[in-house]
């Protein structure tokens, strides 16, 4: 407590309860709908966790067609 | 098709790992992927090397980030053989390519990558024909999940994160894809997360890989 770090840590964490009550506000009995709450990223801002941990880059795939159903097994 | 299949049910998928903060997503999927393809074919369940393909796959930038696909390309021109994560161990930085002395490793003899975005019935078809699917998705609202189905608060053609899919299930009134992560067991439904099928929820089928073993 005290410290910088405390300060920021703190804020992120205050942020992600605002931001759990908004995700959860969309979810609806019945249908097994996702559930946001606290966990070990709750300190942590979405800037932050994106820089840590979302490093992936996507790259352009050829969309799967019929071609590939008839094409399948044939020398 | 069944209306529920996951390959843990087969014991050939290893536990969830744990990337750390190491932004090397891409690595996890690719390398876990290939661990359940090998096991498959009826061979050993083994735990192989992320940190080696870390450290090794040129196109990629390790722990700064990389891609499915890159990795999977760099595997398949090379056929540099993947050895135990024993003998190759995670540290969760880059590091410096090397190659241990060892007479076990596994390599791929090729890879499959599509996009199957309107087509999530076929890659049903798929993840049972090629194994478990590398998947890049936007997990950006993932920071704050603790479990349940995923039907909102993500985008397609945003994808910043790689996970591995390793079944499906489609007994409730929402389908869903179950997901493997790579931030731990105590994250998600023990270090899993369920993505409801069918309307291309994250951009789940929107890059999908599969190595051949």
């Amino acid at each position: 407590p005290g410290t910088n770090q405390f300060s920021r840590r703190l804020k992120a964490f205050q942020e992600s309860l605002k931001r759990h009550s908004h995700l959860n506000s969309f979810s609806y009995d019945g249908n097994g709908s996702a559930r946001y709450g606290i966990n070990q990223f709750s300190d942590l801002s979405p800037q932050e966790f994106k820089d840590k941990y979302l490093r992936s880059r996507s790259e352009l795939c050829p969309k799967y067609g019929h071609l590939e159903d008839r094409s399948y097994n044939v020398d | 098709l069944p209306s529920r299949f996951d390959w843990r049910d087969k014991n050939v998928v290893t536990p969830v790992r744990s990337q750390q903060t190491c932004g090397g997503c891409w690595a996890f999927s690719v390398v876990e992927g290939i661990e359940t393809a090998y096991a498959v074919k009826g061979n050993p369940l083994v735990k192989l090397s992320v940190q080696q393909v870390i450290d090794c796959s040129y196109r990629n930038q390790g722990c700064n980030g990389g891609s499915t696909i890159s990795a999977l390309y760099w595997l398949n021109q090379t056929h540099v053989k993947l050895v135990k994560e024993s003998e190759y161990p995670f540290k969760a930085v880059t590091g410096t390519c090397h190659f241990p002395p060892s007479s076990f490793g596994v390599s791929i003899k090729g890879y499959v990558a599509y996009d199957f975005s309107d087509r999530e019935d076929v890659m049903m078809e798929k993840l049972i024909e090629f194994g478990p699917l590398a998947v890049t998705v936007d997990a950006l609202s993932w920071q704050d999940y603790l479990g349940g189905i995923i039907q909102h608060h993500c985008s397609s053609q945003e994808a910043n994160h790689a996970v591995l899919i390793t079944g499906f299930d489609r007994t409730g009134p929402v389908p869903y894809w179950i997901v493997r992560n790579s931030w731990g067991a105590s994250w998600g439904n023990e270090g899993y997360v369920y993505v409801k099928i069918g309307e291309n929820v994250c951009g789940i089928a929107d890059t999908v890989s599969a190595a051949i073993v």
